[in-house]
Parts: structure tokens; C-alpha cells; sequence
């Protein structure tokens, strides 16, 4: 079973 | 001031409905060289990033810095209100609390005006890096949009595989399953039609039908879509403008 990842795990907050 | 002049309304239009139904409250950034907005949806999978530059525009002036909050939902009902081949301007003084939209049709000497009222929202700005992809695929958006409606019928997921020759999509449902497979071609005749594959490794990677569903809205901007995968990040999606772009970052799912 695959899970969601969520976009901001890759950006970061400026 | 902010006096920003397309020649069609429709181009707007087909920007504003190419993202409309995965983000509601943008902050659109107006500068000198043009406008540009970002906005993740609200289950934090897909940002989408558009920046329309000036050459976009008939005419276009922004002495100071701006920023518009705009519920796209608000906006779109007013960009129903101007036909298609009407030209439209955004206008807006440098503190606003709400923008103008003028719609002119020029033969018909009809001018229609319309406010939309600005809200602040409190939304931060990523700071996206050029990453280094795995694959980069440019094939026609008709054909990507196809695909995707198609296969999201079958599942929730969808995933894709590239290897050296080969772009495959697949899903795998509780009615059953289905594949798209396609390769690399030139068509001379019509350069737009044309599948190119650039692969430095080979990916594997699965989406959630949901947001690829959304993505693929923005085909109405462009005959050609721009998809660049990696296995450790987002997945670009693109649709150029004859200025600027709507790009669509999506997290892939993974297994724990």
C-alpha cells in the first residue's frame, strides 16, 4: 500500500 | 499602478481555469517584468506555480510592487462575464483594495467594468530550486490528458514508468486494469504531435488520479506538455505560455 507524501516535505518556507 | 492589458481575455481565462478548481486564494505578485502567483492546494500535494511575463501582454506597466489576493472562484465569475475575443485590463492603484477589469470589445465600441474586491491572505512563498530531473518528457497535452482521464477511471493511482524507449502508464483498480503505453517519435509535418524522451534513469513512480485530473486543466494553455520526473522529488508538469508558464508540482506516493 503507498501512502501520499505531501508537497512542502520537499520545499521549504522562505 | 498596475495597468496590465491582454489582447484576448481568453488568455486569462484559460490561465485562471487551468488552476482554478485546486487552489481558491492566490496572492497574484505583480512586478515590472510581470505577474506571478503560487498556491498549494489544500491537502498540501500539488503547488502550482504560474508567472505570466510581460511580452504576455498587450501592454503592460507596474511602477511599485503589488500583491492581489484573489479568491479564483470570485474572479472566475467575472472573467465569465467578457466574451472571449474581448481584450481585458487589470487595473489597480499601488495600495488596492480591489482590482478593475475592463472588457473592450473594440468593434463594437462595448466597454463592461467590473470590481473584484481583494482579500490578504496569509500565504507563504516556497522557494523552488532548479532540481535535476531524471526524465524529461515533452509530449501533446491532448494525448498526456487523455491518458490520464482515461486510467483514473480504473483507480485512485496512477503510475509511470520510463525507461530508455518506453513511456508506460499504468493502473490497477478493483474493476480491473489498463495501460497506455508510448514512444519517442517526430512528426515533421506537425512538430506539436511529436513524443521526445530525454532519460538519464530510468523512473518509477506513482500519482494520486485525483490531482493528475487537476493538472491536466491547464491543457487549454498549451498544445505541448513538459513533464520532468525524479524519484527524489515533486514532479514537474508545464504548460508554456508565449510568455511565462502554469507549472503544477505534484508529491508522488510512496511506500513506508
Amino acid at each position: 500500500e503507498l501512502k501520499q507524501s505531501g508537497i512542502l516535505i520537499f520545499y521549504n518556507e522562505s | 499602478m498596475l495597468e496590465a492589458k491582454f489582447e484576448q481575455a481568453s488568455l486569462f481565462k484559460r490561465i485562471i481555469d487551468g488552476f482554478k478548481d485546486c487552489v481558491q486564494l492566490v496572492n497574484f505578485q505583480c512586478k515590472e517584468d510581470g505577474i506571478i502567483a503560487q498556491a498549494v492546494d489544500d491537502s498540501r500535494v500539488l503547488l502550482v506555480s504560474l508567472e505570466i511575463g510581460k511580452d504576455a501582454f498587450q501592454e503592460f506597466r507596474c511602477d511599485h510592487p503589488i500583491t492581489l489576493g484573489m479568491d479564483l472562484n470570485s474572479l472566475s465569475k467575472i472573467l465569465r462575464c467578457g466574451n472571449n475575443t474581448d481584450s481585458l485590463t487589470l487595473i489597480a492603484d499601488d495600495t488596492p483594495d480591489s482590482l478593475l477589469l475592463l472588457f473592450e470589445d473594440t468593434k463594437r465600441e462595448r466597454i463592461s467594468e467590473y470590481s473584484l474586491k481583494l482579500m490578504d491572505i496569509d500565504a507563504d512563498f516556497l522557494k523552488i530550486e532548479e532540481l535535476q530531473y531524471d526524465t524529461t518528457i515533452m509530449m501533446p497535452s491532448a494525448d498526456f490528458s487523455k491518458t490520464v482521464r482515461d486510467l483514473s477511471q480504473l483507480s485512485d493511482s496512477l503510475n509511470i514508468l520510463v525507461t530508455k524507449e518506453t513511456i508506460k502508464f499504468v493502473t490497477d483498480g478493483d474493476i480491473g486494469s489498463g495501460s497506455v503505453i508510448m514512444k519517442p517519435f517526430i512528426d515533421m509535418e506537425n512538430p506539436d504531435e511529436s513524443i521526445k524522451l530525454e532519460m538519464e534513469q530510468p523512473v518509477d513512480l506513482t500519482f494520486g488520479s485525483k490531482y493528475l485530473l487537476d493538472i491536466v486543466k491547464g491543457s487549454a494553455l498549451s498544445n505541448k506538455i513538459g513533464i520532468r520526473l525524479s524519484s527524489e522529488a515533486p514532479a514537474l508538469f508545464q504548460f508554456d505560455l508565449t510568455s511565462g508558464f502554469l507549472q503544477f508540482f505534484l508529491a508522488p506516493k510512496f511506500s513506508d
